[in-house]
């Protein structure tokens, strides 16, 4: 018998870990390094891409839940059902997964203990992207638990759950249809699992900025992160807005491709459309893929209808899925989905109430607001109007990177300050380490 | 060793939630048949990799205690058609 086939139309498919597990000593980032890398089996081989989101409309929302969640398929405590997806569709849940938050999830553990997340999220995605159980005892669509399956970065698929994937979506370019790999039945432990970047591990450069007394060329909300860049530098914080490390990174280091000799950016948004990162300088643009720049890049920002002469702030207003540009005391309405700048504008920016002109930029936020910097100070407007909330500007050190009133006070050291400033950093650096810990 | 009423009675349960077996009709109040159950325990054997035995055995009841996916493993009409 054969089941009906559902696939997705699109081949850009956004995911988000919505909730995660509660008494799991899995941390968020090791959960969402294991989405990923679970995704990734699957996109490997098909032209399929995945893109983590922060918002409520990702397609693939995943979640640890206990019990009845209200959705048909009852969890049932340790043991026996620990996990569904939906398959592919115009339904709500089309793609959604679940796990159940009662089993002991790991990662790097026995067979005897817990269940190994990864290889139930390879399972589940299978589901979320259009396939059904099979008995074959090797596919990873058998619908019983086996074990752990390895090491996420080297995971090969079972090549009959590749012939039954490309069926649906085809074989992505770079995949050899002849090659069969064999199948490694090593018990090889998982080698370091990071998230898919660079970590820089150089020493901070004397040119570093202080963050805690700088203003920022350019805020961005990327994957549901915050990222504050300054210079040839940025600073990370997670989606719960801890900032990742006090240590800024080398931007050159993490977003590759960006021309070695450029200094700072304007400006930088996430497309709405495909999630790929769009980098202003002067009269240029750069489109990332996840952090590497696309071929065929930069281009001059009049392919957006923008006047030369650089732009100030970029962001993706929420409420209306459009971008905004602002330069100066105008700004810009763009339609990523007709690609081109809506009728009447540039308007006057004074209709943002309370907002600057000449933003250093601007970026929604996960809470429903959008904020606007400028200097060391920043604004929160909500979604629903056009207006600063009282109480605004605040300070950016103190508010979002982790700095003191004092600390973000605190007048520009002069020169020689700051070289005593820098002899006194390296000193401490010699004793303490800074450590990002997310996971 | 074949398996006992409540092994019997969770065993139908287990069938039918992972689409081996159709409900019994709510209005009716039909309850599968013998043979019925046979059939779909014999499905069930082959797909998960048991010998087709149509017995609720051991090693049968140990592989629906298997942790799993709560997905069925077949769809409600290729259950239909097996009855």
């Amino acid at each position: 018998h054969t089941p009906a086939v559902t696939k997705w139309n699109k081949r850009n498919l956004s995911w988000r870990v919505r909730t995660f597990p509660k008494e799991s000593h899995l941390g968020h980032d090791t959960v969402r390094a294991l989405m990923y890398y679970a995704l990734k089996v699957w996109s490997d081989i098909t032209p399929l891409n995945f893109h983590e989101v922060a918002g409520n409309n990702a397609d693939i929302q995943i979640d640890f839940s206990k019990t009845d969640h209200n959705d048909g398929y009852p969890f049932d405590g340790p043991g026996g059902m620990v996990a569904h997806a939906f398959s592919p569709g115009e339904h709500h849940a089309a793609g959604d997964t679940h796990f159940d938050d009662d089993e002991s999830w790991t990662f790097r553990s026995s067979d005897a203990h817990g269940m190994d997340l990864f290889a139930v999220a390879v399972h589940e995605f299978g589901h979320a992207i259009g396939l059904t159980h099979v008995s074959a005892i090797e596919s990873i669509m058998r619908p019983y638990y086996q074990g752990p399956v390895g090491d996420p970065l080297k995971y090969d698929l079972p090549y009959e759950d590749k012939v039954r994937i490309w069926q649906l979506y085809g074989v992505r370019e770079s995949v050899s249809l002849t090659a069969k790999p064999e199948i490694s039945k090593t018990n090889d432990q998982p080698v370091l699992l990071d998230l898919p970047e660079n970590r820089s591990t150089n020493p901070l450069r004397r040119d570093a900025p202080n963050r805690c007394n700088t203003h920022f060329d350019a805020v961005a909300q990327i994957r549901g992160e915050a990222f504050f860049f300054k210079g040839k530098y940025f600073w990370r914080l997670t989606r719960n807005k801890h900032l990742v490390s006090l240590q800024p990174a080398q931007i050159h280091r993490f977003w590759r491709g960006l021309p070695l000799n450029l200094d700072s950016v304007d400006a930088v948004y996430e497309r709405i459309h495909d999630h790929k990162i769009v980098f202003f300088k002067g009269d240029k643009y750069w489109v990332f893929k996840d952090n590497n720049v696309e071929e065929g890049y930069p281009r001059l920002i009049s392919d957006f209808g923008l006047p030369l002469g650089g732009i100030d702030a970029a962001f993706s207003w929420a409420l209306d899925d459009k971008t905004y540009f602002f330069k100066d005391h105008l700004y810009w309405c763009y339609n990523e989905y007709e690609r081109r700048m809506e009728p009447g504008y540039p308007l006057e920016t004074t209709l943002w109430q309370g907002i600057p002109n000449r933003l250093d930029d601007a970026t929604r936020w996960s809470d429903g607001a959008t904020y606007f910097f400028k200097g060391k100070e920043y604004w929160k407007v909500m979604d629903s109007n056009l207006e600063a909330e009282p109480g605004y500007p605040q300070s950016i050190a103190r508010d979002w990177l982790v700095c003191s009133d004092m600390q973000a006070d605190a007048p520009a050291p002069a020169e020689s300050t700051r070289t005593r400033q820098h002899a006194k950093h390296d000193e401490s650096h010699s004793k303490i380490e800074v450590c990002s810990c997310t996971s | 060793a074949p398996a006992d009423d409540d092994d019997a009675s969770s065993g139908a349960d287990w069938l039918t939630r992972f689409g081996y077996l159709l409900p019994p009709d709510p209005n009716t109040g039909q309850l599968q048949t013998q043979e019925e159950l046979a059939k779909a325990i014999m499905t069930m054997q082959q797909f998960g990799g048991l010998e087709a035995t149509g017995i609720l055995d051991e090693a049968t009841l140990k592989l629906m205690k298997t942790p799993r996916c709560s997905l069925p493993d077949l769809l409600q009409s290729e259950a239909r058609t097996l009855r």
